[in-house]
């Protein structure tokens, strides 16, 4: 049996919203520690981790490890029913093939729910080692948006190049280039607005914007995204999800031929 | 010309 309840139910809203285009279908599975997913997109170039603590819920009930296949796009159509202050319930039994979603009104004056067939995936998990990165930048998750979507109008990919004068996105496309720079500041009011840099070593990788703006609809979770790189790892772009989590992709970078 | 690589390169099956 798993029951787990979340007030804050727009937080899987937003997740679905933020994965629904990246992965078809995906296993979340559930265990003691959490709500959790690690899937590839269709091509097996990025990847996706999410992970829900289980203290992060109301109510966290599981019984025995259970892995729930999704198709994801369908879970996000259930999921868009549910209103934005809806309490969200996630139901299912051991060995059942269907998974309920009940949505409460905060008045509890309207309670809804919705059950979706489960299905069968065959997908292996990832070793992601823990890694020492060469440098971590963390700055506002809307400007980072704003730079993927504006470098995307000029060109493919993105170089992120890390030195100690900041880091710097570029692109170069048809109708000519495009370099972005941002410098490290921490002396802004608001810590949402501050940019970090840590560099240990100095890193200059290339990555498919492509992706870099399918990540970005993860905006809405967190006002701040950390991006860490190193040569001859993928990227790895995180969303902290407040008090319970994260989510994060990770994208393999592009090399000369 | 660049090519992209393969998330399988970085990270093997557990």
């Amino acid at each position: 049996m798993l029951e787990l309840r979340l007030v804050q139910g727009s937080l899987l809203k937003k997740v679905m919203e933020s994965i629904k285009d990246l992965v078809n279908d995906a296993n979340f599975d559930c265990s003691a520690t959490g709500f959790s997913l690690q899937a590839m997109d269709s091509s097996h170039v990025a990847l996706v981790s999410l992970l829900l603590r289980s203290e992060g819920f109301e109510h966290y009930r599981c019984d025995r490890n259970l892995s729930m296949g999704m198709n994801l796009g369908n879970m996000a159509k259930m999921l868009k029913c549910a209103g934005n202050d809806d309490i969200v319930t996630v139901k299912a039994d051991d060995g059942g093939d269907c998974v309920t979603f009940m949505f409460e009104s905060p008045n509890q004056d309207k309670i809804a729910d919705f059950e979706m067939k489960l299905m069968d995936i065959d997908s292996e998990h990832l070793g992601i080692p823990e890694a020492e990165y060469e440098a971590i930048v963390r700055m506002p998750s809307a400007e980072f948006a704003r730079i993927c979507k504006d470098l995307s109008t000029i060109g493919d990919t993105v170089v992120i190049s890390v030195t100690k004068e900041g880091v710097k996105f570029s692109t170069r496309g048809d109708i000519g280039t495009a370099n972005i720079v941002l410098r490290q500041n921490t002396s802004v009011d608001k810590p949402e607005e501050a940019t970090i840099i840590e560099m240990e070593t100095p890193v200059s990788l290339t990555f498919a914007l492509r992706y870099m703006n399918s990540f970005t609809k993860a905006t809405p979770l967190a006002s701040q995204v950390t991006v860490s790189l190193s040569s001859e790892l993928p990227v790895v772009v995180e969303y902290k999800i407040a008090e319970m989590g994260y989510l994060r992709f990770y994208l393999a970078p592009k090399i000369e031929e | 010309k660049q090519k992209q690589q393969a998330i399988s390169r970085f990270f093997a099956p557990k």
